[in-house]
């Protein structure tokens, strides 16, 4: 019944989670925890990380990337576990660093052989990952275009190639 | 199944009609600020999300149709469309595309002041029957796989019992 | 008395705001206005945003970047009307595109003759604005260390580095 | 007058005795996702700020005290100091140095469970008395001079009535 299908989808989630958490953070490990263990009904469902080399920490004092790893984990393992067709991911990258940002564009890429993913992103260590690009411009009449983007086209992103695009 | 075609029809910035093809795999959309990228994730939660207005950066349903720019008039309605290939028959439709419209016009008239009317394929559809539809194809936007700007920490920082409801609709 | 001390304060910081959020925004216009213009001490304060080419909107309908830059246009109007003698910002330019980053690194160079300035930042736009630089590391022991750093130390953080680490 | 040093004892992730030696300008703070660059804030806020935990990513005072990494046992205070250069005496107090500190212990027998303590230059202190010297120095953490990450579109979002708090500060 009920209770021992989300046992079920909840074992499945945590077993991904565990090993997507442990990828992204390097070592770190991660699981998913019911408050009541004996009932999934009646608690709620816990989230823990604890990046490499750290003592296991309360999630309100990990810095803003260490989240960021967190949540990109989960949204993976639920991909893994019953994935849906279409990812729309806006800016997911804005708090992590070149290197975490790195990695989650190669697992992104790796991801989007069974999924289709639009990601929205300012950084092209992110963009790099991506098959196809569009660039998303306005005039200075207020009125939205969208046009198609070589990868070259962002090589800079953060500098001068930016205002050729705009 | 994936999207094929975004298509926006005087949706917040996108004034007339813009159509956007899209392939399978990884899409990146880059751009500087303000130019129109959340705009765009915003369109395709208007078809498949939540009916209202609010995760959309807007106060009422009218408030999406484009202001006219600078200096023209604003439009009375908008209309974004969403074509799906369907090959795979993950949408419960015997059709290799899909299409998901959604349209809004104003009606002063109206209580809200406006009239939503959803399309599959053309045809009026109820609220209800496509969230049927797209669920059943894991394409609805309550499950995390629709993710806004800022919105990434939010499964840090929601409560357990939040949490528990998202893993809760895949059983 | 209260309302018309209150009232100065607004005005001369509205000021500040219109001049630098034009700045900012490359031409935009922006401006603090009374809910209740006839008394200050009855309505809140409201702020405008207009970016450049496009029609007044309301402030949510405003993207992340142009909310940010509002934002900073406010802060540094509040530092021209009554300087505090210390700032410390952390990921101020996470929403940022490159060329709003640069331009508030370059904002915060110029404001940094009339108060200190500690600010973190991931972006090297932003970063090589700044006249003394330090690095935040740890090393895998869970004890943070902070060391001094060139520019050239973290001129390429979204490639270079990446590359040694990957 | 400018912050010259930050001197951090078993502080969240500094461990044993960090000084930052700090210049006048504008100082970058770069590092990896997780290294600390936050916890420095922290640190600045614990002594300017309130006093709550709260605002510090921490749901008690003694969840600052560093936690003893991987393998180390947890200290059992903590103590942050603020030496500013006060040779334009924009504090009022006749010195060329204020050194601003708090610190706190942990203490079982005690309602909260520990002690919390300000010096100013060493000497105890009331934070009204800190207050009263910080907010005319325009260095209390109210003003929006410290913005926390995240919180940047705060002014944004916050409400009127709140907006107009911040510059009847200033009034
Ligand atoms: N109904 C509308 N008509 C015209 N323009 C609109 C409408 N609604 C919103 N906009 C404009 O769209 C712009 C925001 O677009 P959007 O949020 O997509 O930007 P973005 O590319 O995601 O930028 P960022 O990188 O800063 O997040 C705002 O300038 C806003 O004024
Ligand atoms: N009391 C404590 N003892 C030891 N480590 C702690 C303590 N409190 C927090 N930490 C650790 O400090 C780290 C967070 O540091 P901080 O928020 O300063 O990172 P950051 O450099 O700002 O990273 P980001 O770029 O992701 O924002 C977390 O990993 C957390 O576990
Ligand atoms: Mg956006
Ligand atoms: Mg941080």
């Amino acid at each position: 019944k009920k209770r021992v299908r989300l046992s079920e989808v909840i074992q499945g989630v945590d077993q991904g989670y565990r090993t997507i958490y442990a990828e992204l953070s390097a070592g770190g490990e991660g699981e998913l925890e019911m408050e009541d263990p004996s009932d999934p009904l009646k608690g709620g469902l816990l989230i823990r990380a604890r990046p490499l080399g750290k003592k296991a920490a309360r999630l309100e004092q990990l810095s803003g990337g260490e989240k960021s790893l967190a949540s990109l984990a989960f949204i993976f393992a639920l991909q893994r576990y019953d994935p849906s067709p279409l990812y729309v991911l806006d800016e997911v990258d804005m708090s992590l660093d070149g290197i975490n940002a790195e990695n989650i564009g190669r697992m992104l890429r790796r991801n989007s052989t069974k999924a289709q993913f639009i990601v929205i992103s300012l950084r092209k260590v992110t963009l790099k990952w991506a098959e196809h690009l569009f660039g998303v411009t306005m005039r200075g009449d207020g009125m939205s275009r969208v046009v198609g983007l070589r990868l070259d086209d962002i090589v800079d992103v953060d500098e001068r190639e930016l205002a050729k695009v705009a | 199944m994936y999207l094929k075609k975004l298509r926006l029809h005087n949706f917040k910035s996108f004034a007339g009609t813009t159509e956007v093809p899209f392939s399978t795999g990884f899409t990146g959309v880059a751009g500087p600020n303000g130019m129109g990228k959340s705009n765009i994730s915003d369109s395709i939660l208007f078809v498949l999300g939540p009916p209202s207005s609010k995760a959309l950066r807007a106060d009422r349903l009218t408030r999406l149709f484009f202001d006219g720019g600078k200096t023209g008039k604003p439009a009375t309605e908008c209309e974004v469309s969403l074509i799906f290939d369907n090959t795979d028959r993950a949408l419960a439709i015997d059709m290799d595309e899909v299409e998901f419209t959604r349209y809004v016009k104003l009606a002063p008239g109206n209580p809200d002041g406006y009239y939503s009317y959803f399309y599959v394929n053309g045809r009026r559809s109820t609220q209800g029957e496509m969230d049927a539809l797209l669920s059943k194809a894991r394409l609805s936007a309550d499950g995390y796989n629709i993710v806004q700007q800022g919105e990434i920490n939010r499964i840090i920082v929601m409560s357990p019992l939040e949490r528990r409801g998202l893993l809760e609709r895949l059983a």
